[in-house]
């Protein structure tokens, strides 16, 4: 068994194709399970690097996908011609399984094609691949959701937005702006802070249906911010490097 | 480890502070750890400066993020912490206007703590609040409740957040752990979040430190 010491995360260290070929697969069978019925992506290229903490792993993988057109009448919806996309995933491997932390694909940029992986990948966004990374995990794990609670919004895209969705999100929305004593500059600026507080309450609702514990999640002070927002202003990404200096090591002694 | 513990309850907690809108929980984390490790040392609970670290601390980004580990050497470097009152909060990095004099608290030394979540109860009822640091998912939209989201939504490979733990116990039967945090007493309960406790959750166990005051 490792010691302790071992048990930290190490750094980022290149990979080879073999190793990276499972992970890339899990990633490609979770991507398809988020597309439309009949249609299909398959692999193209694979490159990345594997991050080692005790008994798991982190890959970072940059793959090329090619979406197929959908082949299957009955099902098709539009004819879709067949695109590459470039991707980004970050998949963990513990316990025996694997799991996407991270998703972000976005088609080749026409006159980026052949010029690389890293320069053509697409940057939709971190709302983006929360929103597509929630909604297939949901979709994996409807097992999960609680039953007690009755849903504000619907938990699968595919369901309509109940009638009085907009009134009951107006509302909600009115009593952010009176309890966190809100304002905003322009009408435009309230319309759109109106529309992330719309998409952070499908979130937050998303989060709750997901959560095993007894937690509540809703309005909040940050109720009107966007994850990137969010995550700039309050988070501290230095720590997911964990570079700092190292510290003795308290060996904790059994005391009956 | 007892079967609860409540470090809030034996007065080596201050008050819930805000970071504002920077980026430097880090700070407030150490400052947390150190004010309980000085009240079970010296007896005294004083509120800790944590805009020295942000202006004085050059290893750490300031609002732009920073580690504990550099913290406590940063506070061992400038020969102590001096109090919240003597060199407030402002919630953006300002030109380091430390003053030895006014030091009222010093560190020895630091260490890292078990990853076991068990020895971590044992050490923080033995020895006090706990430096830690955790994957922050879900928490912009947290408002009561012990938190348990599902382990490849909050993996321990994404921590982006330094808090304190300040005790632990059940709420029917469901184990957490209770955590300070640094976004005011309008934020979860009374600006404490409560995780899932034994699991790992959103990697409770994997940054905790705590500075040493002998």
């Amino acid at each position: 068994a490792p010691s302790r010491r071992d048990a930290g995360a190490q750094a980022w260290e290149p990979a080879s194709p073999e190793l990276l070929r499972r992970p890339a697969r899990f990633a490609l069978d979770t991507y398809n399970r988020g597309l439309a019925a009949g249609a299909r992506a398959v692999l193209g290229t694979v490159s990345g690097r594997v991050r080692r903490a005790g008994r798991g792993s982190l890959y970072s993988l940059k793959v090329t996908l090619e979406e197929l057109p959908c082949t299957d009448p009955m099902v098709c919806q539009l004819p879709v011609t067949k695109k590459t996309l470039l991707c980004s995933f970050e998949v963990s491997y513990e316990l025996g399984k694997h799991a996407l932390l991270k998703q972000d694909c976005g088609p080749v940029d026409t006159k980026m094609k052949g010029a690389g992986i890293a320069q053509g990948c697409g940057d939709p966004g971190s709302d983006f691949i929360q929103g597509l990374a929630l909604t297939s995990l949901f979709q994996s794990y409807p097992d999960d959701k609680n039953e007690t609670s009755s849903p504000l919004l619907p938990l699968s895209d595919r369901d309509p937005l109940p009638q009085d969705f907009y009134v009951r999100m107006a509302s909600l929305f009115k009593y952010f702006i009176t309890t966190y004593n809100r304002t905003y500059e322009t009408e435009e600026e309230a319309q759109w802070r109106m529309s992330i507080f719309i998409n952070n309450m499908i979130k937050a609702q998303k989060i709750q249906a997901l959560d095993r514990g007894t937690a509540q999640y809703g309005v909040t002070k940050f109720s009107d911010l966007t994850e990137e927002e969010f995550r700039t202003i309050y988070l501290n990404p230095l720590l997911k490097e964990e570079l700092g200096k190292k510290m003795r090591l308290v060996k904790f002694v059994g005391d009956p | 480890a007892p079967p609860e513990w409540d470090w809030r309850k034996k007065g080596a907690v201050t008050k819930v502070k805000n970071q504002g809108m920077c980026g430097s929980c880090w700070a407030f984390s150490v400052t947390g750890n150190v004010e309980g490790q000085w009240f079970l040392k010296r007896g005294d609970l004083l509120s800790l400066s944590e805009q020295e670290l942000v202006d004085c601390d050059t290893v750490d980004k300031a609002c732009m993020g920073g580690l504990p580990s550099n913290a406590y050497s940063a506070i061992e470097t400038l020969g102590g912490l001096e109090t919240e009152d003597d060199y407030s909060y402002s919630g953006h990095l300002q030109t380091c206007s430390f003053s030895a004099q006014k030091v009222k608290v010093y560190i020895n030394d630091s260490v890292e703590l078990s990853h076991n979540e068990q020895e971590l109860a044992a050490w923080l009822a033995k020895n006090g609040p706990i430096s830690i640091a955790i994957n922050a998912f879900g928490m912009q939209f947290y408002r009561h409740g012990i938190s348990h989201p599902l382990r490849p939504l909050c993996s321990r490979w994404f921590i982006d957040h330094a808090v304190l733990l300040v005790g632990y116990g059940n709420r029917s039967d469901v184990p957490f752990w209770a955590i300070k945090n640094s976004w005011g007493t309008d934020w979860g309960e009374e600006g404490y979040y409560y995780l899932h406790r034994g699991s790992g959750a959103c990697g409770v166990n994997v940054m905790a430190s705590s500075a040493v005051v002998n």
